[in-house]
């Protein structure tokens, strides 16, 4: 999950 | 997504169509620097990686496919057209920019948020996009006629992380995200380097002169 919010920006 | 992420994709967006106009209609790169744009292409390349494993919505996949399609294009344009790539100004466009690839990925491996090769990739093309816009305001320096649809393309490119910028402070204060040092330098170093750019740019258009940068 930690990394689906990092990750969800272009 | 908060209003200022979304304009500031957009700005991103605008930017990019306002140099393929340029491209399309006027036929020329003149003031495009092909340093800085095979830069993007190396950063779109490593931080869109994740388009083929991880969905998290449809807005972001077509995005990156836009920006990884049309960062290709360009490049190619400006390499391979036959009218296009005679407007290029190579010996203008002289930074070294493979001198900013080794430092941006020995600092992605040693300073990151997990050592796995997809976030040292994404880290990477953070560091990297912050500073891939160098090859194109030296050469904006050196031209002495800068048209406005170049002057509006870097003014836009530079709009958008200047509103990510606000998209994090948002994020963090409304939706409680976790501190995020790495972005959020990334993108205060890259928004920092337009500062100068940015002034000249304003003032030229409070004046209705045309742009030019002091050497």
């Amino acid at each position: 999950e930690e990394d689906k919010e990092e990750h969800d920006e272009l | 997504m908060n209003v200022f992420r979304l304009a500031g994709d957009m700005t991103h967006l605008l930017s990019i169509m306002v140099l393929l106009l340029k491209i399309h209609s006027m036929k020329s790169c003149a003031g495009i620097s092909l340093k800085t744009q095979e830069l993007y292409v190396l950063v779109f390349a490593t931080r869109y990686l994740d388009i083929f494993t991880t969905y998290f919505s449809f807005y972001n996949t077509v995005m990156k496919i836009v920006f990884l399609v049309t960062s290709f294009s360009i490049v190619w344009y400006m390499r391979h057209h036959k009218v296009v790539r005679q407007t290029y100004d190579r010996d203008q466009d002289t930074f070294r920019h493979h001198l900013l690839v080794i430092p941006c990925f020995l600092l992605a491996l040693l300073i990151n948020h997990r050592f796995t090769v997809r976030e040292v990739l994404w880290t990477f093309s953070l560091y990297l996009e912050a500073v891939a816009i160098l090859p194109q305001l030296v050469l904006l320096q050196r031209s002495r006629n800068i048209d406005n649809l170049t002057g509006n393309y870097v003014f836009f490119l530079g709009a958008y992380r200047g509103l990510y910028l606000f998209n994090w402070i948002y994020r963090y204060m409304a939706e409680k995200s976790q501190l995020r040092w790495i972005p959020w330098i990334s993108g205060l170093v890259q928004t920092a380097l337009y500062a100068d750019f940015f002034y000249y740019y304003i003032k030229s258009w409070k004046k209705r002169e045309k742009l030019q940068l002091p050497a």
